[in-house]
């Protein structure tokens, strides 16, 4: 069974593409055939595999609007990573989304036709709660919610949560929430301790054990158009992130 | 003349929250008169004033529909420093607004009538370019980027030079590009040296001399809910954010 999971938290900069990317990365390493969506309009994600996001003629966007097919949009990067790409021409069409008929299952009918070619389905999701990060969750079987130890992205995850509540009662009875992951960490800093032990009260089964330190082979990554396994293999910021597919994908079996 | 700045870059995470905030305490404490306006329905630099945002009645989003007046809205946390707060309330309003009779001018609206009580008005914008960033830049005379050296942030700034643009011609003739201020800067790393270079190229006369540092007193400050100058004036924070502010305010008196 295809597993559709949205990386998602409303406040910005926490790491959603960064582990978006480099999750989907390790998981078809290992063999798995993954699909990563770009949900953001910003096309991080996009760009974060090497593409020039503003010079694409089709994305997603053309999906949602039934413009063109499938096959059409995705970009191949290998045999078992595809990305459904996006950029900024999306960011000026989310309104008029708003008025198409089922506007909350855009996203989950472009991948229902498609979704038993993949065994993963990765969603990276825009800085915001709005249409976009609802269609992924609508269409999402789990979601990770990915937030660095401080003290505004902490305040994000009750309206995040109530969000979750609100999707699988009215849009998606079978979301699952997978988790927290803690990203972009220094826990040398006693504020990212005091956090953390916040997040442990209140989140005692839901906090993965993995994390991801802060790295800067993770931002070279970035601007070179590469996931960290092609970056830099050795790196913390490339241990980190297979400690946590590990940590997911063991979840998984047990799920 | 009453300045109005926006402190914008659609990237999340750039510091341009801290940064509102520290600038405007630190022109209070100057002896300026000072608004801070919270465009943000996270509510974050509520939050970092000290205020529970989703505890609040009132928000700005009151004043946009016309429900309610400016003195019932506004938190006044000192003489010569007040806050147009914001909550969730408003995300779920964004949308509804868009169908409002002059809905770029909504926010220039609010502040006309008590503009001339201030010598500063500095709005926090969302991760987005949508219609509450729009009615910042339409409403300010200046706006400054707040990015991070880094590649995503750099990526921003050629959409949000075009937004400007637009608005400069379509909504607001006279606003001005006052620069670009690095924050969240670690320039011991190679990374951010490289996208320092590439930064002063492009924009070699936008640049602001000031910086701000990777600095975790800033976090500290945002959790305590008070501004760096009250949270520990002898920080490196609290001098990188007195350089920029006396750097923004010798711009002021040239231009
Ligand atoms: N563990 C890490 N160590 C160091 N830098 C990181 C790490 N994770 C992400 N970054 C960098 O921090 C910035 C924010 O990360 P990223 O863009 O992935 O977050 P995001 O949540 O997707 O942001 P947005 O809300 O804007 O979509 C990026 O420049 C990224 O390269
Ligand atoms: N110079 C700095 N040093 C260390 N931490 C910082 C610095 N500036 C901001 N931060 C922290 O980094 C995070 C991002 O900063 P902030 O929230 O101000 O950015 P933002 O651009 O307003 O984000 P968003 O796009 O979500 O509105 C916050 O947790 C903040 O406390
Ligand atoms: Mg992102
Ligand atoms: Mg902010």
């Amino acid at each position: 069974m295809t597993r559709i999971v949205s990386f998602i938290i409303q406040k910005g900069g926490c790491g959603k593409t960064t582990t978006t990317v480099n999750t989907a990365s390790y998981l078809s390493r290992q063999g798995y055939r993954v699909l990563a969506v770009d949900l953001d309009p910003q096309g991080n994600l996009t760009q974060h595999f090497g593409y020039d996001s503003e010079s694409l003629d089709l994305t997603l966007l053309d999906l949602f609007q039934d413009n063109t097919r499938f096959d059409d949009v995705v970009l191949r990067r290998s045999e078992s990573l595809h990305i459904l790409p996006n950029n900024l021409a999306s960011a000026a069409e989310e309104i008029p989304l708003f008025h198409t008929i089922s506007r909350e299952y855009l996203l989950r009918d472009v991948l229902f036709p498609v979704k038993n070619n993949y065994d993963y389905i990765l969603i990276d999701c825009p800085p915001n709660l709005g249409l976009f990060s609802i269609n992924a969750l609508a269409a999402s079987t789990d979601f990770i919610m990915v937030i660095s130890p401080e003290f505004f992205p902490m305040k994000a995850i009750k309206p995040l949560y109530e969000t979750y509540k609100m999707v699988r009662q009215k849009l998606n009875h079978s979301l699952q929430f997978r988790g927290v992951l803690m990203a972009m960490c220094d826990f040398r800093t006693r504020h990212s301790q005091e956090i953390l032990k916040i997040l442990q009260k209140n989140f005692p089964h839901k906090l993965f054990r993995a994390y991801i330190r802060t790295n800067v082979t993770l931002k070279e990554a970035s601007a070179y158009g590469v996931p960290i396994f092609e970056y830099d293999e050795h790196s913390a910021g490339a241990f980190d992130y297979q400690n946590f597919v590990e940590e997911f994908l063991r979840d998984d079996d047990r799920n």
